[in-house]
């Protein structure tokens, strides 16, 4: 998956790949004070590209409020909701919205997931619909935080140590070993990285194509603007 | 120019179920110590739409963008007025169009351009044609031409030609055909591009034209169903021949006298040797007043011909242009002919060079009498001769009248292309032809309805499918053809292409909904020709909104090419689609660049990380 951090008062962004075996699951959001847990599972493409390596995407997602008893999986197929015993299920296939004490849903058909949960924070998952013909491709699962602004300062996951900034510095640009992009060196927690000028795509105002962001692209799934490396965020389960 | 040192020029073209797309990438050093200005321009099919233009200079990209042509030129309308113009894209030769622009080089910088485009080729007298025009003007290191054609109901032939200077080069173009795929690579050396071992000019200045038919199935054609848009063929060509009744209203007025009238006689000669027996046949002259061979229409007999041909000899040019009364003789004629022991195809041709100059001379008024008159029962085609015909005129008479326009070129061989188009419109196979998709699986249809199919060509519809999932579709096709009326019936079912072409990722991406929507604007485009005021507005404002959403330089919108032109300021050109009526004059620069306000560079490499406060930030993690 591609991970983007936005820093829009430094008018930048950051984005980093993380790939690991599919079905891996990793944390992204861990916040004990307010009780919040976001984890997600990596699949892989349904078959290698000849020549290509393979790419891993976001196929599931378990999110969890702890205070309020919540647990909420979301997969290509399928958003499971449980709420202190109580379970619903709901497809990606109509449009929905629940209005729930501590938790509101909204799903846009084929498209999207808006999970709020009260007095803290707000998710959106998008639903990438893939022909289930295409040969290489399947389904997978974007994940976009819309307000972070309630979580702890102990907030922390592959997401999560994000929420309050970061701080670095980028020095002059100088070529790569790519030809078509070039390079610097970004001075970030007390490490120095060669990182490259590339963009990523934000899906959340066209699902298809995307609005590219301009980012400065870590390295080795991240390696030196995380905190540790990408593997201490593996968990065993979704909750 | 020889202190710019052309690295390479590729040219890779993929067609994939005939829809072509082509990236040119032109790569170039300034080895002077100087600043030089470096040109780029490259010839590209005039039925092609531009999506994309980038200039890169060392590491800076300028990336184009597509406009509503209104809002670029508002944008820039200071410019206009201080008459600070130059022309981006230009008409070039019959077929193509050029896209030029030059920029300013640092010494010892490099640059490269990138144009992308895309179109949808046409079946013409059995065969596909894929046009590249190959100008380098220099010799060039690394100079590639690839061509990748998948076609998944199978290739039939592929013939490769080329119009350079000499043929020597042709021997190099390797062409290798599998049943389902083909692939034509030209790569001269340095050395086999020289003029002569120890010249500095080019050989390669020219056009390749790479031909090509596939394998049509007879029945309901042939469909291809990929992330939820669908494309649909029909051409059978196996079926037997259909009579047509045909008039040919030829203008004879004064400004017709010379080449063009001798031109015109002799296609005629042609055309009338090759009516098919079967076919009946009438003659219209017109100027200020109409003559016909025959007052009534004649089959074409061997005896019948001979005489007509006669008549045709004796056509003289004289007086003025009434053609409203040319046509509707000739509308006239044909419905007053038509009986059981006529045909059921009626065709009108009309051959004419210039503007009503006699009767009825208000262009909307003849278009108005013509279909008043033809209301759907025949077929108008025009072909217009020289470069201040009124095109426009005759391609929105063809257009109301199910008909096609097409320009004659006044060269040695108007009366070849004469014929040619004849040829094209010569074997009704078909009448009233309906692709219908029974059910609710389909959406957003492209025009399913053709009066007429003639041997050779080639009926195209696309749609959406309502789910992504849908992956079979019932068709039906119904038809009238020679004695009575045919329905095909057929479940369009998603092929396993990665089976077909399992290593290419190109063909899995979105080409059919482009297709579809290259397809859907040009109709779009189309019927704006002909269409109430009220649905005008509609239709161009579907056609816009498709054209930005899938940035193509259509005639409704602008692509705004920003490059570098001093140390603190951009320049801003604007290259649009030409009309007809702009491909008019070939020799004048038809549209225009357009000096923006100076905008300044701004790349920032330094920053300092701070938490955010009440600015929203994002987090997310998706792919692409």
């Amino acid at each position: 998956p591609h991970f983007i951090i936005e820093l829009p008062d430094q008018n930048d962004a950051l984005c980093f790949n993380i790939d690991h075996k599919p079905g891996t699951i990793f944390n992204l959001v861990r916040d004990p004070p307010t009780g919040i847990v976001v984890n997600g599972q990596i699949i892989g493409d349904k078959k290698i590209i000849p020549g290509n390596k393979m790419h891993t995407y976001f196929g599931r997602f378990g999110i969890v409020n702890e205070k309020f008893g919540i647990r909420l999986m979301v997969s290509t197929k399928e958003i499971l909701v449980s709420e202190r015993g109580k379970h619903a299920n709901f497809s990606w296939t109509n449009n929905k919205t629940l209005e729930g004490l501590n938790m509101d849903l909204q799903v846009i058909k084929d498209r999207s997931l808006t999970v709020t949960l009260r007095n803290s924070v707000k998710f959106l998952i998008i639903l990438h619909k893939i022909w289930k013909m295409h040969p290489y491709h399947q389904d997978y699962l974007g994940f976009y935080t819309l307000d972070s602004h309630l979580f702890s300062s102990n907030v922390h996951g592959l997401l999560g140590q994000f929420y309050h900034g970061v701080n670095f510095e980028v020095s002059d640009l100088f070529p790569g070993k790519d030809p078509d992009k070039q390079d610097a060196n970004m001075f970030v927690k007390g490490n120095k990285l060669t990182v490259t000028r590339g963009w990523k795509r934000d899906f959340r105002q066209d699902v298809k194509n995307g609005e590219k962001v301009p980012c400065w692209f870590i390295h080795n799934n991240g390696t030196g603007l995380l905190d540790g490396v990408h593997t201490d965020y593996i968990v065993s389960g979704l909750f | 120019l020889s202190q710019i040192e052309v690295q390479s020029m590729r040219v890779d073209c993929k067609v994939a179920s005939r829809f072509a797309h082509t990236v040119m990438t032109t790569k170039a050093l300034n080895t002077a110590n100087a600043s030089q200005e470096v040109f780029f321009e490259v010839d590209l099919p005039k039925t092609a739409f531009i999506t994309n233009f980038s200039i890169e200079i060392e590491g800076r990209i300028y990336v184009s963008e597509v406009k509503e042509k209104e809002q670029a030129r508002q944008q820039y309308e200071s410019a206009v007025s201080s008459g600070l113009t130059a022309g981006l894209v230009k008409a070039s030769g019959r077929n193509m169009e050029t896209f030029s622009v030059s920029v300013n080089i640092a010494p010892q910088s490099r640059v490269t351009f990138t144009l992308t485009y895309e179109e949808l080729l046409q079946r013409r007298l059995g065969s596909y044609e894929i046009m590249i025009g190959v100008r380098p003007k220099q010799l060039v290191q690394n100079f590639e031409i690839v061509v990748d054609i998948y076609e998944p109901n199978g290739i039939a032939f592929v013939d490769v030609n080329g119009t350079f200077i000499t043929n020597e080069l042709l021997p190099l173009v390797k062409k290798t055909v599998t049943d389902k795929k083909a692939h034509v690579y030209f790569s001269p050396t340095l050395d086999q591009q020289k003029t002569c071992s120890d010249c500095e000019e080019t050989l390669v200045d020219g056009d390749l034209f790479i031909r090509y038919d596939v394998n049509h199935p007879q029945d309901i054609g042939e469909i291809q169903i990929i992330n939820g848009y669908f494309v649909h063929f029909f051409a059978p060509d196996d079926l037997p021949q259909m009579p047509k009744n045909v008039v040919f209203v030829i203008d004879r007025s004064g400004s017709m006298e010379g080449e063009k009238m001798k031109q015109t006689r002799e296609a005629l000669m042609t055309i009338l040797s090759e009516l098919h027996e079967d076919d009946y046949f009438g003659l219209v002259t017109f100027d200020d007043t109409i003559e016909s061979w025959r007052p009534f229409l004649s089959k074409a007999t061997p005896e019948n011909v001979t005489e007509a041909k006669e008549f045709v000899k004796t056509i003289e040019a004289r007086h003025m242009t009434d053609i409203n009364k040319g046509l509707l003789f000739a509308v006239d004629m044909l419905t007053t002919e038509k009986s059981h022991s006529f045909p059921d195809m009626s065709m009108i041709i009309l051959l004419t060079d210039g503007r009503p100059s006699s009767g009825q001379r208000d262009l909307s008024k003849i278009q108005e009498n013509v279909q008043n008159a033809i209301n759907g029962s025949m077929s108008l085609f025009c072909l217009g001769f020289g470069y201040d015909v009124d095109y426009s005129l005759l391609d929105t008479l063809a257009k109301q009248n199910d008909g096609l326009a097409r320009r004659v070129y006044e060269a040695s061989d108007a009366a070849l292309q004469l014929q040619g188009f004849y040829d094209e419109v010569a074997t009704p196979l078909l009448l009233e032809v309906n692709l219908n998709y029974p059910g609710n699986a389909v959406t957003d249809l492209t025009q399913s309805h053709f009066r007429q199919f003639f041997k050779g060509s080639e009926i195209v519809v696309a749609g959406r499918l309502q789910e992504l999932e849908t992956n079979t579709f019932q068709t039906e096709v119904s038809a009238n053809g020679l004695g009575d009326q045919f329905v095909f019936e057929g479940v369009a079912i998603a092929e396993e292409w990665d089976s077909v072409f399992p290593d290419q990722e190109y063909i899995f991406g979105d080409f059919i909904e482009r297709l579809w929507a290259y397809l859907t604007i040009q109709q779009l485009l189309d019927k704006r020709e002909k269409c109430s005021p009220e649905d005008k507005e509609n239709t161009t404002a579907q056609a816009l909104d498709l054209s930005l959403r899938y940035n193509f330089v259509t005639p409704l919108t602008s692509m705004v090419v920003t490059k570098p032109e001093t140390e603190d300021e951009d320049e801003t050109l604007i290259a649009d689609k030409l009309t007809e009526d702009q491909r008019e004059d070939t020799t004048e620069p038809d549209l225009s660049a357009l000096y923006a306000p100076p905008q300044k560079a701004g790349s920032v490499y330094q920053v300092q990380g701070l938490k955010p406060q009440n600015l929203i930030s994002s987090y997310f993690v998706d792919g692409d």
